[in-house]
């Protein structure tokens, strides 16, 4: 389950950027 | 006379405070791409509600578009993945164990 970790940190800088 | 005390401190001041009004928070079309036509967290309504069974559901690998589907029975699947895509775009969600299952980042 390495994925859900990386792609939760992935989307969590998706969320950053996203809230300018 | 005492009127320097406290007098006028928040009386009469909030002429220019405007109610956050929003229109079109129903009228919710499929087209997102302005400010417009945003609920209270710039999503869509539809967006609104996928993110928020997302972010019910307590499974570890998150909850499939399958039962997306099932708990959105007027939602059509094509609806529910553009909403899904868009708040994945967004970092709202991620993909967990396959890209059809689904956990949001911001569940608190």
């Amino acid at each position: 389950l390495d994925r859900i970790a990386r792609n939760k940190r992935a989307a969590l800088e998706r969320l950053a950027s996203a809230q300018t | 006379s005492k009127s320097q005390t406290m007098s006028g401190v928040g009386v009469g001041m909030s002429s220019n405070v405007k109610p956050m009004t929003r229109p079109g928070m129903e009228s919710m079309g499929g087209s997102y791409g302005g400010a417009s036509d945003m609920a209270n967290n710039g999503l869509s309504a539809n967006q609104n509600q996928v993110l928020s069974l997302i972010r019910g559901c307590p499974d570890a690998q998150g909850i499939s578009i399958q039962d997306l589907k099932q708990r959105l029975g007027t939602m059509s699947l094509a609806v529910i993945k553009q909403a899904v895509e868009f708040l994945s775009n967004e970092g709202h969600i991620f993909s967990t164990i396959d890209e059809d299952h689904f956990k949001s980042t911001d569940s608190d």
